[in-house]
C-alpha cells in the first residue's frame, strides 16, 4: 500500500459501501474461511486395526492428527502463523502465479512412546519424538 | 487422546487392503523399523520382561499426561499406598534420561554339563545384536528373582557371584570375570538388581565378546549351592519371575528418513 491511500481511507467516513466492489470485512473472512481455514484435522491410528496387536504391546493407537486448509490473506490469530508467513502471503498476493501460499503445517509437535517386541522377543520402549500433531499454523 | 476415546466427529472408515499395506509401510518408516517384527513367544507373551517394560511405559504415559508437574507426587504415592512398584526409582532416573529401553530375554533355555567344580554355575545369554545403530548404553542391569528359602537355611546369609564370561575354551573351563559379590539372606524375597552397564557396552561394541554371564551362589560356610536351593527363580519358574536384562540407551546419532 501506499501512504496515499491509507491517507485516503483514514479521511473517507465509516460508512458500508453500495455495490459489488465491497471487499469483505474481517468478520465475513473468518466465517467463510472458516472451513477452508489452516486447522488441525483428528486422525487416529489404530495398531489394531493395522493388524499389529501380536507385536506391539503399547499403545493400541494413537491420535496423529494433520492439518490441513488454507493459509490465505488475512491471517486470522488462531492459524498460529509465524511472522514469515505473513510476509509470504503479501510476496504471493503481489505475485500469485510465481509465489506460494505459506504452507498450512504442525507448529506443535509432541511425543509418544511405543511398547513393542523385536523378532527375538526381546522388548523395546522407545520415545518417539514429534508423532502427534498438537496445533496447526501457517509457516 | 490419553483415553483411546475417538472423537464424536470422527469418520471412521476401514482401510482396502493396499491402502492398510501403504499405511503400515509408512508407520514402520516412522518407526524406523524395516520391516514388521514377528516375535516367538512360545513362551507366553507377558513374563517378567514384557511386564517389567510395561510398568515402565505406565510411569512413562502418566508422566507424559501429568507432565512434569506432579511426577513426585506421584513417585511418592507409589512407594506410600501400593508399595515399591517392579521398576525402581534408580529406573526412573534412568528412565528419564534415555531415549529408549530394552530388555532381553535370556536365551538359555537347557542347563549345560559344566565342570564338576561348576555344577552348581547357571548360565545367562542375550541377544544384543538388534539394537538400532546410534544408541548408546547409559546404564544396563541384569534382574534375578529370588524367593525366600529360610525352612532351608534359616537364618543363613548366601554368597551370590555374578560373572562375565570372557572367554570360552573347547577342553577347558571358561575364563570369568567377577562382576559383583552380594550377600544375601535366605528369608529375602524380590528382584535382585545386577549393575552390567560396562559389560552390556562391551557386548554392543564387540558382539563376539558376548559369551554371556555366569553366576554361583554359595553359603556362608563356603559351600557352593544350586540357585534353584538359593531360591533363585529360573526357567522352570513362574513367568513373571524370569531372570531378564535391561538396558537404557540415549541416541547418539540423529536419523534422518530418507524420501520414498
Amino acid at each position: 500500500s501506499t501512504n496515499k491511500n491509507r491517507n485516503k481511507n483514514r479521511n473517507r467516513p465509516t460508512q458500508p459501501q453500495e455495490g459489488g466492489s465491497r471487499g469483505p470485512s474481517p468478520a465475513e473472512y473468518n466465517s467463510s474461511d472458516q472451513k477452508t481455514a489452516c486447522r488441525r484435522h483428528e486422525l487416529y491410528v489404530s495398531f489394531r486395526e493395522l493388524g499389529w496387536q501380536d507385536w506391539i504391546i503399547a499403545p493400541e493407537g494413537y491420535a496423529a492428527n494433520y492439518c490441513d486448509g488454507e493459509c490465505s490473506f488475512p491471517l486470522n490469530a488462531h492459524m498460529n502463523a509465524t511472522n514469515h508467513a505473513i510476509v509470504q502471503t503479501l510476496v504471493h498476493l503481489m505475485n500469485p502465479e510465481n509465489v506460494p501460499k505459506p504452507c498450512c503445517a504442525p507448529t506443535k509437535l509432541h511425543a509418544i512412546s511405543v511398547l513393542y517386541f523385536d523378532d527375538n522377543s526381546n522388548v523395546i520402549l522407545k520415545k518417539y519424538k514429534n508423532m502427534v500433531v498438537r496445533a496447526c499454523g501457517c509457516h | 487422546d490419553g483415553n483411546n476415546e475417538v472423537h464424536p466427529s470422527f469418520i471412521h472408515r476401514r482401510l482396502r487392503t493396499h491402502e492398510k499395506r501403504e499405511m503400515q509401510k509408512e508407520i514402520l518408516s516412522i518407526l524406523g523399523l524395516p520391516h514388521r517384527p514377528r516375535p516367538h513367544l512360545s513362551h507366553g507373551k507377558y513374563n517378567s520382561a514384557p511386564l517389567f517394560m510395561l510398568d515402565l511405559y505406565n510411569t512413562i504415559s502418566s508422566e507424559e499426561k501429568n507432565e512434569v508437574e506432579g511426577m513426585l507426587e506421584q513417585y511418592q504415592s507409589m512407594y506410600t499406598t501400593q508399595g515399591p512398584p517392579l521398576a525402581t526409582y534408580q529406573e526412573n532416573a534412568f528412565l528419564n534420561d534415555a531415549d529408549m529401553v530394552m530388555s532381553f530375554v535370556n536365551l538359555v533355555e537347557d542347563d549345560r554339563e559344566l565342570s564338576p567344580h561348576r555344577r552348581h554355575h547357571k548360565e545367562f545369554k542375550f541377544n544384543l545384536s538388534q539394537i538400532p545403530e546410534g544408541e548408546a548404553v547409559t546404564a544396563s542391569e541384569f534382574r534375578l528373582y529370588k524367593e525366600c528359602v529360610s525352612r532351608t537355611f534359616r537364618n543363613e546369609t548366601l554368597l551370590l557371584n555374578v560373572y562375565q564370561v570372557v572367554q570360552e575354551h573347547p577342553n577347558r573351563e571358561a575364563d570369568l570375570f567377577l562382576l559383583e559379590s552380594r550377600r544375601l539372606w535366605a528369608a529375602e524375597e524380590g528382584w535382585l538388581e545386577f549393575d552390567i552397564t560396562a559389560t552390556s557396552n562391551l557386548w554392543v561394541m564387540s558382539p563376539h565378546n558376548n559369551m554371556g554371564l555366569q553366576i554361583r551362589v554359595e553359603t556362608s560356610s563356603g559351600r557352593s549351592i544350586s540357585s534353584k536351593e538359593a531360591g533363585l527363580v529360573g526357567r522352570d519358574g513362574a513367568l513373571e519371575k524370569q531372570p531378564f536384562m535391561v538396558a537404557f540407551f540415549k541416541v547418539s546419532e540423529v536419523h534422518i528418513r530418507t524420501a520414498r
